[in-house]
């Protein structure tokens, strides 16, 4: 059986950086100092691919999102480009 | 779906495969992107050829993490499967697989015939959709890989590059369904496949099944994409493939696969140059041997020899008695030949020489009347076997009373 998904948003939270920055141009800028902004954007990035697959649109790391984001895939991004 | 305009100015297409993953033959990997890319082919004006050096419209190679000067990288096992460019000149159309995936040509690891599809369409312009049941939907999802794998989605997409298939011919024809019990059917050609016996129309097959009640009616394309319509004979070998023959071309089937390198000249199964079509074929799986009809003629090839019998062609006249003229259709059951000319359905015990029973084509249809009815069939094999009986045997008493009282009339008015 496979182990049970970690659902602990602040651990999974770099997948769903790395998962939005690849396939939604999702650009974290690294200084402490726009932390909000950051949040604000990986929100409107969440928001949009929970949009695009169907999802319930919360702008949270939920269960189903992370699922989406963990199945294989194709490397072509949704939006943008 | 959503797509990149205007795709590619030409319909006739390249492509090239730069390399071979090791997870698979040479031969199943060239079967897995022939059929991916016969996928759209089938819905569109857009034709492709292999091509084995230079530059090709569509170069397909797979590759690891960080890999030429591809903009994109691949990110090692799972992940992202595959990636393709829209098209145009350059990485245009170009189509990369992640050599670090376990591709299969079935349902194992990753199927590549259906992540084959998938990146196809990007190369011919599609992006992705977010109609789940879609090809193009951006995530893995493993289908039946012997289904035809457009949705509706895929088809509109594709289509609204490209245009659909073109006609046929000038005067456009409106494509014709077969009704089931219309009491003059024909068939095209009949076949076993396993536990099930196919009839062909047109672009259409039924499909009935010795065990359980249900008749199928299902587009032939459904099945097997690559196939022509208007197929004219067909019969399942001893070895559980079937060949089906068009023209002077015959294809081989196994399971729902058509297998590579097909279709092939009828020639090359030992038949003379002047035949240019078979009408009917039916192995005889008792001894072996599959009878091919051709006009007014019989040619007998062995299954375990792989040649075709001396002493062949033979009259059909002579060699089934009863039988007589050309044969449009058949097949065996239970030991049993059943042959089709026009909308009659001839019995033969092969072993006593002789016509056993004579029917409608559609008795195999359980149709309750009146015949002209399309869809208000059900199947189980024995009903199926005594229904065609069972009229005859109450159209009988009904003109046996109706004669009585005829009788019984002009003899009391005298």
């Amino acid at each position: 059986f496979p182990t049970a998904r970690n659902m602990d948003p602040e651990e999974n939270m770099p997948l769903a950086q790395a998962y939005l920055s690849q396939f939604y141009s999702l650009e974290i800028e690294g200084s402490h100092l726009v932390q909000s902004k950051n949040r604000s954007l990986l929100d409107s990035k969440m928001r949009e691919m929970q949009a695009f697959f169907g999802l319930t649109v919360t702008g949270q790391l939920d269960s189903n999102t992370l699922a989406i984001m963990t199945t294989p895939r194709c490397g072509v991004p949704d939006v943008g480009q | 779906y959503g797509y990149t305009l205007p795709g590619w100015r030409r319909h006739n297409l390249t492509y090239r495969i730069v390399n071979y993953t090791p997870d698979m033959s040479r031969a199943d990997v060239d079967e897995a992107i022939r059929n991916g890319l016969e996928v759209w082919s089938t819905v569109t004006p857009l034709t492709f050829t292999k091509t084995s050096r230079g530059i090709a419209d569509i170069m397909i190679a797979f590759r690891t993490r960080v890999h030429g000067r591809c903009p994109r990288y691949f990110d090692g096992p799972l992940g992202v499967l595959g990636h393709a460019f829209p098209p145009g000149l350059g990485l245009g159309g170009d189509t990369h697989f992640d050599e670090d995936e376990n591709w299969t040509k079935d349902g194992a690891g990753f199927n590549l015939f259906l992540v084959a599809a998938h990146e196809f369409g990007h190369a011919l312009g599609l992006s992705h959709s977010n109609d789940q049941t879609a090809l193009m939907f951006p995530n893995y999802v493993s289908l039946d890989p012997n289904k035809y794998p457009l949705s509706q989605d895929d088809i509109n997409g594709i289509q609204s590059i490209y245009g659909s298939l073109p006609k046929a011919s000038a005067k456009p024809k409106e494509p014709t369904v077969p009704h089931a019990c219309d009491p003059d059917l024909t068939f095209d050609a009949i076949t076993t496949l396993r536990r099930e016996v196919m009839f062909f129309k047109g672009r259409h097959v039924w499909r009935i099944y010795y065990d359980i009640t249900d008749v199928e009616f299902e587009l032939i394309s459904s099945f097997w994409p690559s196939l022509p319509m208007d197929i004219q004979a067909a019969y399942e070998n001893p070895k559980d493939k079937i060949l089906v023959f068009k023209d002077d071309n015959f294809w081989m089937i196994r399971g729902y696969a058509v297998l590579p390198d097909y279709p092939k000249p009828i020639h090359t199964l030992g038949f003379p140059r002047h035949v240019k079509k078979i009408d009917a074929a039916v192995c005889d799986h008792s001894i072996r041997k599959t009878y091919f009809f051709v006009g007014i003629w019989c040619w007998r090839f062995d299954e375990v020899t792989q040649t075709m019998d001396k002493g062949y062609p033979r009259r059909v006249v002579k060699y089934f008695p009863g039988i007589g003229l050309r044969v449009d259709a058949a097949f065996q059951h239970k030991g049993f030949f059943y042959f089709f000319r026009g909308s009659k359905q001839f019995e033969y015990d092969p072993k006593a020489r002789n016509i056993t029973r004579m029917m409608k084509t559609n008795t195999w249809f359980q149709c309750k009347e009146p015949l002209n009815s399309s869809s208000d069939f059900s199947v189980s094999e024995e009903e199926v076997h005594s229904g065609g009986v069972a009229m005859f045997y109450h159209k009988n008493v009904n003109l046996l009373i109706f004669s009585i009282v005829h009788v019984l009339k002009i003899t009391y008015s005298y």
